[in-house]
This record gives C-alpha cells, sequence and structure tokens, in this order.
C-alpha cells in the first residue's frame, strides 16, 4: 500500500457515497446515467469474485463488499425506489456496444485463460469504458448538476491516481500488471474532456454546462 | 511479477 494507491480508493469510494447520497437526500436520479451503473455493477460482481476464493486484508475484503453494495443500493435506487425520477430519454447509449468488444477482448488478451482470469481481465477492460454512457448522456443534455460533476471528479481521478501507484510499483516493487495498466491509462484518458470542464467551470462555482 | 495470480489491488 502506498500513497497514490490509498488516495486512489478514498477517491473510489468517496464516488461511491456521493451518488448514493445524492439521490437518497434529493429522492432523484435525474441526470445519472443507470446504464453506466449497470456497467459498474457487473464489474465489480465480475472482479471481486476472487472474495470467495483469496483472502487479501481485511481492508481490501471490505472495500469490495462496499463497492458491490453501494453499486446494487444505486441500482435499487434509479430502477425501484426513485424510478419514476429517472431519465430514460437521455440515456441511450448501446450497452452491447460496450459489453461485446470487452467480452471478446477478455477472451483474447488474458494472462491465463481461467474462469476467474478472464473474467477479472473483462471487468479491467469494462470499467475502462463504463463510464461512457454517463459522459454521453451529459454532453446529450448538455450539462451536469454540480454533485454530479464531483462524482465524476472522484470516479475519474480514482484511476488516474492508480496510475500513480502503478508507477510507484514498478519502481519500488518491480510490479506490474499491463492489462491494468493500459486500461486504466484508456479510462483516465476518456475523463480528460471532462476534468478540464470541472476544473475551468465548477471549480469556479459555476454549472458544469458545455458549449452550445 | 506479471503472472501474480492474485490481484491485490481494487
Amino acid at each position: 500500500m502506498n500513497i497514490f494507491r490509498l488516495s486512489g480508493d478514498l477517491s473510489h469510494l468517496l464516488a461511491v457515497i456521493i451518488l448514493v447520497l445524492k439521490i437518497w437526500t434529493t429522492r432523484s436520479c435525474a441526470g445519472i446515467s443507470g446504464k453506466s451503473q449497470i456497467l459498474f455493477a457487473i464489474v465489480y460482481v465480475t472482479r471481486y469474485l476472487d472474495l470467495v476464493t483469496t483472502f487479501v486484508s481485511v481492508y481490501n475484503t471490505s472495500m469490495k463488499v462496499i463497492f458491490i453494495g453501494a453499486s446494487f443500493a444505486t441500482i435499487y435506487l434509479m430502477y425501484s425506489k426513485f424510478k419514476a425520477t429517472y431519465d430514460h430519454n437521455h440515456d441511450s447509449f448501446r450497452i452491447e456496444f460496450l459489453l461485446a468488444p470487452t467480452v471478446i477482448l477478455a477472451l483474447l488478451i488474458n494472462q491465463k485463460f481461467t474462469v476467474l482470469e478472464v473474467l477479472w481481465t473483462f471487468s479491467i477492460y469494462l470499467e475502462s469504458v463504463a463510464i461512457l454512457p454517463q459522459l454521453f448522456m451529459v454532453s446529450k443534455t448538455g450539462e451536469a448538476e454540480s454533485i454530479t460533476s464531483h462524482y465524476l471528479f472522484a470516479l475519474g481521478s480514482y484511476r488516474g491516481l492508480y496510475l500513480l501507484n502503478w508507477i510507484y510499483r514498478y519502481y519500488a516493487e518491480d510490479h506490474y500488471e499491463l492489462i491494468a495498466i493500459v486500461s486504466g491509462i484508456v479510462q483516465t484518458v476518456l475523463y480528460c474532456d471532462f476534468f478540464y470542464l470541472y476544473i475551468t467551470k465548477v471549480l469556479k462555482g459555476k454549472k458544469l454546462q458545455l458549449p452550445a | 511479477s506479471i503472472f501474480n495470480d492474485s490481484h491485490d489491488e481494487l
């Protein structure tokens, strides 16, 4: 564990908590892509199957349980409890365009052709693009509430901080996982445009609004 | 190593 990894994890944790609290307290999931949330649930479940096979640490297990739990709580709030506030019309990204290529890629490029390893690899590939329906939704509506922007910023920062963690681990521990690194770069790059808008607008107290 | 069996990250 190093400071970059810990910051990344805390940023990730903050993101999922912000999202659940935002939906719960405003009693609304307007502006949130249910499709991205479904993809994240798939990511967590397929990646954290090792919860039942490998024990790493109490920290590791607790975080995994929280991520899976928060993800399912979000889906329950969006598709059941506050269903009426879910903005279907703007959440029109076709997730099969992300699922099919990531499944195929995981079957082709993995470290070991075992069920757990292929599912882990699939979850890494899928996570790198899982935010696209959400970014697509923001671009369709042309704006995002500031709390949604904070959520996106925390969620995007997490993989960026992991990149620093991987650089550190490469030098300090001679440890690297190429699949995670390349996917992490892709994932972080997808947020760049958003980061720019967040820093230039949201942090200056303005609403995140895309140029017309 | 690149063929590390346990993925210790989240």
